[in-house]
């Protein structure tokens, strides 16, 4: 049901 | 040297049992801003953000700016113990690896310390800019987790549509489907009754609903839930600690393959 992306893939590392 | 001190220690207690099932172990940064946190869960697909300013303390005091790494089931067994009206002080030294957890009784007959070993953890802080969002819903945090529970039990994953018509929370699963729908209604007796949607543009996004459940152990932080979507964002699920800060939730969306 669908693909789950995950948070790394918005926001980078500082 | 590090000594903070909550008049309303039940606001701590309330955050631990907020993000404890969703994040381990985490680093606790504490600055000249507050007290804050940033945590992902294991899989990395829900983020946790906390801000507990430093002027929500009756007494602030961080000499410099220091990471402590906590195990948050620990934290969570030693914050049990201090009582819901009770004053908490949080207390370190430069170059421990340990900190102080000092629970005072509000008539200050009862004073207990609870000092809990702190652990090295490699985490990832993440950068998150400020985001405009498609659609901005506001409603009673109890009537989310409501809605979240309810839909848990017919379906794994919520679509969670704003529209003009209003938000709809939908799931399907193999005993059938459910839709709620919930219109703007501000003409309530009291401002933490309603529900509020802004809308810039209709917005349509899929989550797991196992990590929408585990944001809504934050419903006893604040009356109510601020719901920020757009369509190429995770989710943030805001609840606002009075005076103090902010719990936030991140979720990234399920795409369909």
């Amino acid at each position: 049901k669908g693909v789950q992306l995950i948070i790394t893939e918005f926001y980078r590392s500082t | 040297m590090l000594e903070l001190r909550l008049v309303q220690g039940s606001l701590l207690k309330k955050v631990l049992e907020a993000i404890k099932d969703l994040v381990t172990d985490a680093n606790f940064d504490c600055s000249a801003t507050g007290f804050s946190l940033q945590a992902m869960d294991s899989s990395h697909v829900a983020l946790v953000a906390l801000l507990l300013r430093s002027e929500g303390f009756e007494h602030y005091r961080c000499d410099r700016n220091i990471s402590m790494g906590m195990n948050l089931n620990n934290m969570s067994k030693m914050l049990k113990c201090a009582g819901n009206d009770d004053i908490i002080t949080i207390k370190g030294d430069d170059g421990s690896d340990t900190i102080t957890f000092m629970f005072e009784s509000p008539t200050q007959d009862k004073i207990a310390d609870f000092e809990m070993k702190l652990m090295d953890i490699d985490s990832e802080h993440l950068g998150i800019p400020e985001a405009e969002y498609h659609a901005i819903v506001r409603m009673p945090s109890a009537e989310f987790s409501r809605i979240c529970k309810d839909l848990s039990s017919i379906g794994d994953t919520v679509v969670i549509s704003v529209t003009k018509e209003g938000v709809k929370f939908s799931t399907r699963g193999d005993i059938g489907a459910a839709n709620i729908v919930l219109r703007q209604n501000t003409t309530v007796d009291k401002p933490e009754e309603a529900t509020i949607i802004e809308m810039n543009e209709p917005v349509s996004l899929t989550f797991a609903l196992r990590y929408m459940n585990s944001f809504t152990k934050a419903t006893p932080l604040s009356s109510m839930v601020t719901i920020s979507l757009s369509s190429e964002l995770p989710v943030v699920v805001e609840y606002k600690i009075a005076e103090m800060g902010y719990v936030r939730f991140y979720l990234a969306p399920k795409i369909e393959e």
